[in-house]
């Protein structure tokens, strides 16, 4: 069987040599398929222990690459892409002989084995004794993707074992060059939003605090703008942290934030939510006792359904909302679409650029406090809209203007899909 | 079988004859060195292990030394110092060492500088 695997080099295999680091791409598929071989548990650590770490290990990787991992247990062993195993000295057939405990700890072979070698203590991510299998296990696979050493402080692909780290993550170096080799996440969004939190501190002063968060399908990330990256062990399921509100394919989200007014709402095809920020829950029932969810026609009569997406423009007092190629204008105090809605999407929000222009379906209209600016989302793409700053630079700008389109993943990094078997863990 | 037989997992310590022969000599620092790629001629070598034989030496001894040394910041000097050898004892992955990337590494964009902004740091 390895002889065979080592002549007939797996369909999904590629050696894609990258430039001079040393690194190749060694596979062409999305989704890859590991196992715990059966005969090679380690004898420290319990068998659920140790497939726990290594679902952990590889998710890590799949939060940072367009790439998604699932264990297989049943597949013919030659079809599972990476095999683990846990040996000592000689062991599962392979030429480099352990050297028992301390200096060789593990090795990861090009057509994706890897081995651990059992007489060093491999320990769980909660102790700090011991050498943390979930960090030798990242940097194995890290090699199996194909990063070689690399000697960079913080990198994960340093070839000697540092002791744990306060935090141990996978840093932006190590992201962009398994990225060099995988290319970065791309895909559209449900929503995406800034939710808003005023808390007061130490001296008494109210503080506005805002938090930035994408939706996709059933999974959500919290974005965290100052440090370029999603939340270390994002996404995670809309269940698990949202509550009472549809768990999956939400079409739009708008905050209407006044002097009095602090509502928010969640839309879903013919109905919305009002979410309690204090309670952190969707609201059972409104101001006259009637439950949630209700009818958009009923609260925001003249608005069709279902969206595409929407915003409320504080400055204006208006919720825009967006279906197809058109967009209405819906008047939050007189509860009603201005006179000169609906119009065209082109019209309302003109392109700079001619024909550089969403047009329609529009997947989110985002307002974006980190950049002061509101954004179209559309698959992979966005559109800034020409805000007061843009035009007090340029005044010939057009009011609403959208500027060229741009690519998500530019601006906001490492929005990535994990497996749907790692979602929870 | 490996078994053990003490609640307190007290025989979980590993016996003396499993235990890595520490690297103190010249000729196991050339086995190392050898073993980790540092002696091959820097050719195109695979960022994880093949199962074709490496390079063979083609380079001195005192030249390896030196790449090592390089590589892991300790002072250059070619020879088998304690620092190289302590360097050369640390628990390490078992793939060789790839010529070393060069040091740029990509720098991380500015972030945007609105001060408001919750940031939770640890993962969930």
């Amino acid at each position: 069987k390895r002889f065979l695997q080592m002549l007939l080099p797996r369909l999904n295999r590629q050696q894609e040599d990258s430039s001079d680091s040393g690194a190749t791409r060694a596979f062409s598929k999305k989704t890859l398929t590991w196992r715990l071989v059966g005969e090679a548990y380690s004898s420290q650590l319990s068998v659920d222990e140790q497939r726990y770490i290594f679902k952990l290990a590889f998710r890590m990787w799949s939060e940072v690459t367009p790439l998604n991992f699932q264990e297989d247990l049943i597949a013919p062993g030659a079809m599972v892409d990476i095999k683990l195993g846990f040996g000592r000295g000689r062991h599962l057939g392979c030429t480099r002989v352990f050297d028992g405990s301390g200096q060789e700890f593990a090795h990861a072979w090009r057509l994706g084995d890897i081995h651990f070698d059992d007489d060093e203590h491999f320990t769980p991510p909660t102790s700090d004794m011991g050498i943390s299998l979930l960090k030798v296990a990242v940097h194995e696979i890290g090699h199996v993707l194909g990063l070689p050493h690399i000697y960079r402080t913080g990198s994960i692909m340093q070839p000697n074992y540092i002791p744990q780290e306060p935090t141990f993550e996978l840093d932006w170096s190590d992201r962009k060059a398994i990225q060099k080799l995988y290319g970065s996440c791309e895909g559209s969004f449900d929503i995406a939003f800034d939710w808003i939190r005023k808390e007061r501190n130490q001296y008494g002063e109210v503080m506005v605090r805002f938090s930035t968060y994408f939706f996709r399908n059933s999974w959500y990330w919290l974005y965290e703008n100052r440090n370029n990256r999603t939340r270390y062990g994002d996404p995670i399921q809309i269940l698990t942290g949202w509550h009472g509100i549809p768990t999956q394919n939400i079409d739009a989200f708008v905050h209407i934030w006044t002097g009095r007014r602090d509502e928010r709402y969640f839309f879903k095809g013919n109905q919305y939510w009002r979410y309690d920020s204090d309670k952190d829950q969707a609201l059972l029932e409104d101001d006259q006792g009637r439950s949630y969810p209700r009818l958009i026609s009923e609260r925001f009569p003249g608005i069709p359904c279902p969206l595409d997406t929407a915003f409320y423009d504080r400055r204006q007092q208006l919720i825009y909302f967006f279906k197809e190629s058109f967009v209405f204008a819906f008047d939050v105090n007189r509860n009603q679409v201005l006179n000169s809605f609906p119009k065209k999407l082109t019209e309302a929000f003109p392109a700079i650029t001619p024909r550089n222009h969403p047009f329609r379906n529009i997947d989110s209209a985002y307002y974006s406090y980190a950049h002061n600016s509101i954004f179209f989302f559309k698959g992979n793409a966005y559109w800034k809209v020409v805000n007061e700053k843009d035009k007090q630079q340029n005044s010939w700008l057009p009011s609403n203007g959208l500027f060229p389109k741009k690519n998500i993943s530019r601006k906001w990094f490492d929005v990535c899909d994990v497996h749907i078997s790692t979602l929870n863990m | 079988e490996v078994l053990f037989h003490s609640r307190d997992r007290s025989d979980l310590e590993l016996s003396p004859l499993h235990q890595a022969r520490p690297i103190a000599d010249l000729q196991a620092a050339q086995r190392f060195l050898s073993r980790y790629g540092w002696s091959a001629v820097s050719s195109a070598r695979s960022p994880n292990l093949k199962r074709t034989t490496e390079a063979t030496a083609g380079i001195t001894l005192a030249e390896a030394i030196r790449r090592f040394q390089k590589a892991n910041a300790l002072p250059v000097s070619g020879k088998l110092d304690t620092a190289t050898l302590v360097a050369m004892n640390k628990p390490r992955c078992g793939v060789p060492d790839t010529q070393v990337p060069p040091q740029a590494s990509s720098s991380t964009p500015p972030a945007p500088s609105t001060r408001l902004g919750l940031q939770p740091r640890a993962r969930p």
